[in-house]
């Protein structure tokens, strides 16, 4: 995350890759299901054997002996429907839950987050010298309409994805940050409203961040997890 | 410190059955380690093979070898075998003297002589337990610098050499290796190499099951890691790895499994060709044949096959996607994610309205080109859904169909095993647009979204 703070959030997990080394973010919303991106993988079969989500720690290198850390290997990928640049990977046991480690929630289906949401994203991603790299960051946004995003970005918003209005200062996600969550506070709980997705630059100022909006594949969600 | 296993050849999840009958060498014990295994039958003359069970820990040692008569290889989970390379190597190390396969012609294509035989040519050679002279397969109990030979059934040709390759040059080397799956197990200083499925003497993490697209078989050189060569961990304890000393291929100068593509990524993106040059970010890359601001080993005259031109955004080393270099001294690498995938979608024949709930066309293929299962099998998956669960669905055939009004459209169980279900080569017919829900939709969250947030006080 370019600019941000560090910040506690528990569904974000890290994808590591077999030498252990972290690629991508993802959103836990299931004991035994992440929500990712699929610009993260090589495609829809891919081999994921020593492919790991680490769950439970702030640290991007946390120490083997950090007791709070999980780590699960990913047993399954399944990808979205098309267009939605989403994966949803299956791990082969489930997290144990706990203060560093919880699901956050889904929102309704085709809902749409009102404007001015006050939303954040999370990654152990770059963070282009705004320091902190070593630990999870976090950064704050509200949400704007897709017709005011479409201003800037000249029409190329489509219905299935949800922007966060721009900043005056860089901040955004980056490298590493992508299948993270958007997390937007609905009464006093966290719900996954978007799903980072790379984009041109890192936290522009003065462009809306584009992301995914969850709220279209809702119901392929709940379809994976029951099936 | 090298491992009796060294000398054996693993084959996972198999075991060798003998047709004709089922002595064993010994009585199978149990709770032996594998590699206890293997240094009882290396101490046994006429032990070529053992299989080894990992439920009850025991092996049976056995004097044949999957080359043997009335000997098949039977799949079975619960065993491994493991037989002696020299007597299923198709190739030979070193002077070919300890080669103990099964090739009886010789280069020029004439039968060997059988061995205990002294016509058609008389010969000083005499079979025994060590020297291997079995029937009539090339050996070479002379250390024949040219390898294994035999003397031959014709009366005018007295002895031949076979023609069996050094294991160094019976698989050439193309690009950098990345294939190669031949059988050099020691490295260019003559070190033995060390099993990729042991942790001594060296710890590494080329753990096999963890590379299955590797092949990190026994202790053969291979190259996981986009190295310039094939390599090994040495069962020295001072050399940790070192490269092997392969033939190279003189007519290959691509990855054969790889596509090219310009502009796209196929898979991972190793065969992407473009000339995208900067990362997601935007930040220019570094030029490959640059060593600043990043120094590495990935210069183009040492990767021919891999597109190092330019800054170019290539994959080299098998990662998720096409990355690069940046240009930028905090951040050595990043991924140009921003590069399209190849669609590999297939050719869309018709549309649905709505939902498609009312589809009830014939296409029977996933958007990936998948055939669908039929709504009434039970493989390979058991439906949820089926004619029975939802009989005015019109579940007929396998036709794409919207059974539970999944808002992406038709859809159906796959005939691959791997993917359950998926959505169909249909679009939805223009003009068709859903409803959003907006504000308040009054859904009351239960276990989830909630989290220790822990205010740091500012009192002093």
């Amino acid at each position: 995350i370019v600019g941000g703070h560090p910040g506690n959030s528990p569904w974000t997990v890290s994808l590591r890759n077999r030498e252990g080394v972290h690629f991508c973010g993802g959103s836990l919303v299931n004991e035994q299901w992440v929500i990712s991106t699929r610009q993260c993988f090589s495609s829809c079969d891919a081999d994921l054997s020593g492919y790991e989500v680490w769950l439970g720690t702030l640290f991007k290198n946390p120490t083997s002996s950090d007791p709070e850390k999980q780590v699960i290997s990913i047993s399954k990928i399944v990808c979205g429907p098309s267009e939605s640049h989403l994966v949803m990977l299956k791990l082969e046991r489930p997290a144990l839950l706990n203060s560093r480690v919880a699901i956050i929630c889904l929102p309704p289906e085709r809902y749409i987050v009102p404007e001015d949401t006050e939303c954040e994203i999370a990654g152990w991603g770059e963070t282009r010298g705004t320091g902190n790299e070593n630990v999870l960051k976090v950064a704050m946004f509200s949400i704007i309409s897709n017709d005011e995003c479409n201003i800037v970005h000249k029409g190329r918003v489509k219905e299935n994805e949800i922007c966060t209005k721009a900043m005056a200062v860089e901040v955004g996600a980056c490298e590493g940050d992508y299948g993270g969550p958007l997390a937007c506070l609905t009464l006093d709980c966290w719900v996954l409203e978007g799903v980072i997705i790379p984009g041109r630059g890192c936290g522009r100022k003065g462009q809306p961040a584009i992301f995914i909006r969850v709220s279209v594949y809702v119901d392929w969600i709940n379809k994976v997890m029951k099936m | 410190q090298r491992s009796p296993l060294n000398d054996y050849q693993r084959s996972k999840g198999v075991e060798l059955v003998n047709s004709a009958h089922s002595t064993f060498l010994a009585n199978e014990e149990f709770n032996i380690h594998v590699e206890e295994c293997a240094k009882r039958c290396s101490e046994l003359l006429d032990c070529r093979a053992f299989d080894y069970n990992w439920k009850t820990q025991g092996c049976q040692l056995l004097p044949w070898t999957q080359h043997s008569a009335h000997i098949h290889i039977q799949r079975n989970v619960l065993f491994d075998l493991y037989q002696k390379k020299d007597y299923v190597r198709d190739c030979f190390m070193g002077n070919g003297v300890s080669y103990r396969g099964t090739i009886s012609k010789t280069e020029k294509g004439k039968t060997c002589q059988q061995w205990r035989l002294k016509s058609p040519h008389d010969h000083r050679h005499t079979p025994n337990p060590r020297n291997g002279l079995e029937e009539n397969f090339c050996r070479n109990p002379d250390s024949d610098q040219q390898g294994p030979w035999c003397y031959t059934t014709d009366p005018a040709k007295r002895y031949e050499v076979c023609g069996i390759k050094r294991c160094e040059a019976a698989v050439c080397l193309s690009c950098n290796g990345e294939d190669y799956r031949g059988l050099v197990d020691h490295t260019e200083s003559g070190r033995e190499c060390q099993r990729w499925d042991l942790q001594t003497p060296h710890k590494h993490l080329f753990r096999p099951e963890k590379y299955p697209d590797k092949s990190l078989d026994d202790n053969y050189c291979r190259n996981p890691d986009s190295s310039e060569r094939p390599w090994c961990y040495t069962t020295d304890p001072n050399i940790n790895r070192e490269y092997c000393h392969i033939h190279k291929c003189t007519d290959k100068k691509r990855l054969h499994h790889v596509e090219i593509t310009h502009g796209c990524f196929k898979r991972k993106g190793e065969g992407y060709r473009g000339k995208v040059n900067v990362t997601t970010s935007g930040i220019p890359c570094q030029h490959w044949g640059a060593q600043t601001p990043h120094r590495h080993h990935f210069l183009p005259q040492k990767y021919q096959c891999k597109g190092l031109e330019e800054n170019y955004c290539r994959n080299p080393d098998g990662s998720e996607a096409p990355w690069c270099f940046t240009t930028l001294p905090g951040m050595r690498v990043a991924f140009c994610f921003q590069i399209k995938r190849c669609t590999d979608d297939v050719e869309v024949e018709d549309c649905y309205n709505g939902y498609g709930e009312l589809y009830n066309g014939y296409i029977s293929k996933t958007r990936k080109g998948i055939t669908c299962q039929k709504w009434s099998e039970q493989l390979p998956h058991k439906p949820h859904i089926s004619p029975v669960t939802h009989p005015s669905a019109g579940l007929e055939e396998n036709y794409c169909r919207n059974p539970d009004r999944d808002s992406h459209g038709p859809w159906c169980y796959t005939m691959d095993p791997k993917t359950q279900f998926d959505y169909c080569a249909i679009k939805p017919c223009a003009g068709d647009s859903k409803p959003f829900a907006i504000g308040d939709t009054g859904v009351i969250f239960d276990e989830c979204g909630k989290r220790d947030n822990r205010v740091i006080s500012k009192a002093r």
